[in-house]
């Protein structure tokens, strides 16, 4: 099963 | 501060109509580069980043760098307000707390302005890194819409998968399943009507259709969208906005945890 990942996993604050 | 014409006055109300379902409030930053905005949308699985560079602008007037906050409805409401073939001007004060639009007849003989007032939003901004995908699509935009519409009947999730056979669409619900397969077709007599795929790799990700359909709303800026997929990351689909800028909107895939 697969679940919704964020967007902040793969992208850092700059 | 800051004085932003622009001749081609519905790019703007096209370019508001493709984001303000997706965000609720941005800021608009300002800068020597151009007009840009990065948001995500409320629950953080989606990201648009919005360039119009200042050369697309007949006059760029930003004296230093502005951030202003808006409220994504009220400004679509304004610019509804805006004929197609209106020139539009984005006015503000540095430090104050309105934006107002203006928009002026082609003729000249009618010219409307509405102030906008302006929000403090405390948004982060991302780093997105540059990348080198494992596969690229282009295709037209209408088609890529087409398929998003069509396979939203049907499931919730798209897995999109690049091959050397194509690009294939594929969904799975409680009425059955649905498989879109396009093949690369370059031999098309408009080249924006052309499928284009490159492969460097192949790759395989399941996304939500509700925001591939959204991102949609973003079909009337250009005849062609760009698909650009890594396994390792967020699919980037890619609007040109005339030959001013772009809407990339970047979404989060599903993943097995």
């Amino acid at each position: 099963l697969k679940s919704q990942a964020r967007i902040s996993r793969f992208f850092r604050c700059s | 501060m800051l004085e932003l014409r622009l001749v081609q006055g519905s790019l703007l109300k096209k370019v508001l109509e493709s984001i303000k379902d997706l965000v609720n409030d941005a800021n608009f930053d300002c800068s020597s580069t151009g007009f840009s905005l990065q948001a995500m949308d409320s629950s953080h699985v989606a990201l648009v980043s919005l360039l119009l560079r200042s050369e697309g602008f007949e006059h760029y007037r930003c004296d230093r760098n502005l951030s202003m906050g808006m409220n994504l409805g009220n400004m679509s409401k304004m610019l509804k307000c805006a004929g197609n073939d209106d020139i539009i001007t984005i006015k503000a004060d540095d430090g104050g707390d309105t934006v107002t639009f203006m928009f002026e007849s082609p003729t000249q003989d009618k010219i409307a302005d509405f102030e906008m007032k302006l929000m403090d939003i405390d948004s982060e901004h991302l780093g997105i890194p540059d990348a080198e995908y494992h596969s690229i699509v282009r295709m037209p935009s209408s088609e890529f819409q087409r398929i998003c519409k069509d396979l939203s009947t049907i499931g919730d999730t798209v897995v999109i998968s690049v091959t050397k056979e194509g690009v294939k669409f594929s969904t799975a619900g409680d009425i059955g399943t649905a498989n879109i397969v396009l093949r690369q077709n370059t031999t098309v007599d408009k080249p924006e009507d052309a499928i284009v795929i490159e492969m460097n790799e192949p790759v395989s990700l399941s996304f939500a259709l509700r925001y591939m359909n959204s991102f949609t709303k973003a079909t009337p800026l250009s005849d062609t969208v760009t698909i650009s997929l890594s396994s390792e990351l967020p699919v980037v689909v890619e609007y040109k906005v005339a030959e001013m800028g772009y809407i990339r909107y970047y979404l989060a895939p599903k993943i097995e945890e």
